[in-house]
């Protein structure tokens, strides 16, 4: 499974 | 490869405020491979563009697919689209279905 910090990732612009 | 996307969507947006306002989320090597709309902020120039929904898959960003990027690789290409110079806009193919294609 993909690692835990990228599930969460969220940007704004 | 455009058969496989029958229902995305073209969506210019204009640099019509200092800020795109949307935050994405998501990227290649999570559970949602390619970013997704999570919020339009209020004044931004996607808001005042009027097309662009949360809950969208970014599929291409000024022609640039975003398949296969990491979200922060996908976040920088976004940014650098609407920091440049170059345009006086962004474009934006989008779906409303979240398909990893």
């Amino acid at each position: 499974s993909p690692p835990k910090e990228y599930e969460d990732e969220v940007t704004f612009f | 490869p455009g058969l496989l996307e029958p229902t995305s969507t073209l969506v210019r947006v204009a640099k019509s405020a200092s800020t795109l306002g949307i935050a994405i989320e998501g990227g290649a090597n999570t559970r949602q491979p390619l970013p997704r709309i999570v919020t339009i902020q209020r004044g931004g120039s996607a808001h005042n563009c009027g097309q662009l929904k949360v809950g969208q898959i970014i599929l291409e960003v000024n022609g640039v697919s975003l398949r296969g990027r990491e979200h922060r690789d996908a976040a920088r290409l976004i940014a650098e689209a609407f920091k440049t110079k170059e345009r006086d806009h962004v474009d934006f193919l989008v779906t409303d279905f979240n398909v990893a294609l």
